[in-house]
């Protein structure tokens, strides 16, 4: 879930 | 997604299409650095490899791909388009590669979350995006005339950088866990390679001139 927070901007 | 993010993504994806309406409308590059555009699309591409193997949202890959596809056509037209090509300024546009790829790569063989490959590409683009302006703002500040659309494309991704920096802060307060420091640092340094600029922007909005900058 961290990986997903860190990367779900541009 | 929030209001800050989305102004961000927004005034990202608004630079890029000046820059591009700058490049066809008067088949012209003058006063843009090749360098800067090449790095930019080194960083998409180091940055969106997860397109490969992670969905996260449709707006999400359909702006990456445009990211993607646009970054490429600008180089495409500033290196091989016969007319654009001849506007380029290659004697200006001095500035090495090296120094700005070269140290990020160390930075993010030494600074990421996890090291895979991915995981430092992630973070090589996350690096070398904070930097990849300055061979633009040095070519700029080689120009003695500085045409406005090149003025309102640094000054876009300029807001592009600022809204990204909101949207940090709210996703800070109201997130549980958001402490990505890695992105902050490097994106706050970004957005400070502008505050010079901006503020001599802001000088000749408000005498209403062209913008020069002071050598």
């Amino acid at each position: 879930n961290d990986e997903w927070q860190r990367k779900d901007e541009l | 997604m929030n209001l800050f993010r989305l102004c961000g993504d927004m005034f990202h994806l608004l630079s890029i299409m000046v820059l591009l309406l700058k490049i066809r409308a008067t088949r012209s590059c003058r006063g843009i650095s090749l360098k800067t555009q090449e790095l930019y699309a080194l960083v998409f591409v180091c940055r969106y490899l997860d397109l490969f193997y992670s969905f996260i949202s449709v707006y999400n890959s359909f702006m990456k791909v445009t990211f993607l596809a646009t970054a490429f056509s600008i180089v495409r037209y500033m290196r091989y388009d016969k007319v654009v090509k001849q506007t380029y300024d290659r004697e200006q546009d001095t500035f090495r590669y090296v120094f700005l790829i070269a140290p990020c790569l160390l930075l993010a063989l030494v600074l990421n979350h996890r090291f895979t490959l991915t995981e430092v590409l992630w973070t090589f683009s996350i690096y070398l995006e904070a930097v990849a302006i300055l061979p633009q703002l040095v070519l700029m500040q080689r120009t003695q005339n500085i045409d406005n659309l090149t003025a309102n494309y640094v000054a876009l991704l300029g807001a592009y950088r600022g809204f990204y920096i909101l949207n940090w802060i709210y996703r800070f307060a109201t997130e549980r866990h958001y402490r990505q420091w890695i992105v902050w640092i490097s994106g706050v340094i970004q957005t400070a390679l502008y505050a010079d600029f901006f503020f001599y922007y802001a000088l000749c909005w408000k005498a209403n001139k062209r913008l020069q900058l002071p050598a």
